[in-house]
């Protein structure tokens, strides 16, 4: 066997081929968030300047959160030419168990949502990326003063456990969406594969 | 949040367009240094907190966006 050889120079087995069209969706709540407006212009301005034809929607509801991405996936399904990537940032406040709320106060979770692409024929093999701006939970990281040996007023971050995570996180990823995987994928291909998700904070805690 | 936008989303904005053509995992690592050396007050605000990202991927290539 061939050893991996992370030096290997970027070309078609190695670099997601990204020369057809990009995507983005940008779902964001910014009633009840102050300054996440902010957020929506920069990361608007930055996919387009990444050539991704984008599409913001402001305030939705948790229904139409499930309703922008069923559509951003029938567009892609029915786009002409190939898909090379797309994106997806959902910002808004988070549920104490991972849900995010749309602007009517009602739970979504976001793990649902995202699995809506894993099911759309036009992005296997395409990388999707997935950006969520929210909380996770309500345990806050902290601060803690070094002890022992570690000590001499250097800081160092712990975890703060005001609850567990076991009751933070019982609404989990595999509960979630076990039974909703995608069926009619190629032969051989995972539909789980080809994905990358950046939370903004931990499982089960708060975001800043 | 409040003033300029969330830490992550601005601070990945900023390393995104600064760095063209870099691989993502790559700059989303560079993201979560640097949220992480933030110190933030927290909703209470008599307490300084850390913030961390969490990074899941199932990539099977380099992605590089320019």
């Amino acid at each position: 066997v061939e050893p991996w050889r992370p030096e290997l120079a970027p070309g078609p087995n190695t670099q997601y081929d990204l020369s057809k069209t990009r995507a983005a969706l940008l779902l964001a709540v910014i009633q009840g968030r102050p300054g996440a407006q902010h957020d929506v212009e920069a990361l608007g301005g930055l996919c387009r300047a990444l050539g991704f034809e984008t599409t913001v929607r402001m305030d939705p509801t948790a229904q139409a959160f499930r309703e922008e991405l069923a559509q951003f996936q029938k567009q892609l399904d029915t786009c002409r030419g190939p898909v090379s990537c797309v994106l997806v940032a959902l910002m808004a406040h988070g549920g104490p168990q991972g849900q995010l709320l749309g602007a009517d106060g009602q739970e979504v979770q976001p793990e649902a949502l995202m699995q809506e692409l894993s099911c759309c024929r036009v992005l296997w093999g395409r990388p999707k990326v997935f950006l969520l701006q929210a909380c996770r939970g309500d345990v806050l990281q902290m601060y803690a003063e070094a002890q022992g040996p570690l000590g001499n007023g250097n800081f160092f971050p712990c975890w703060s456990l005001k609850r567990t995570l076991e009751s933070a996180s019982s609404n989990s990823f595999s509960e979630v969406t076990a039974g909703s995987s995608c069926r009619g994928a190629p032969p051989g291909r995972s539909d789980q594969a080809d994905i990358l998700t950046v939370y903004s904070a931990a499982e089960g805690y708060v975001a800043y | 949040r409040d003033d300029k936008g969330s830490d992550f989303i601005q601070t990945l904005v900023e390393v995104l367009r600064a760095n063209p053509g870099r691989d993502l995992l790559e700059l989303l690592t560079e993201v979560n240094r640097r949220v992480c050396e933030q110190d933030v007050l927290g909703p209470d605000c008599d307490e300084l907190r850390k913030a961390c990202l969490e990074i899941r991927s199932s990539l099977r290539h380099r992605l590089c966006l320019q």
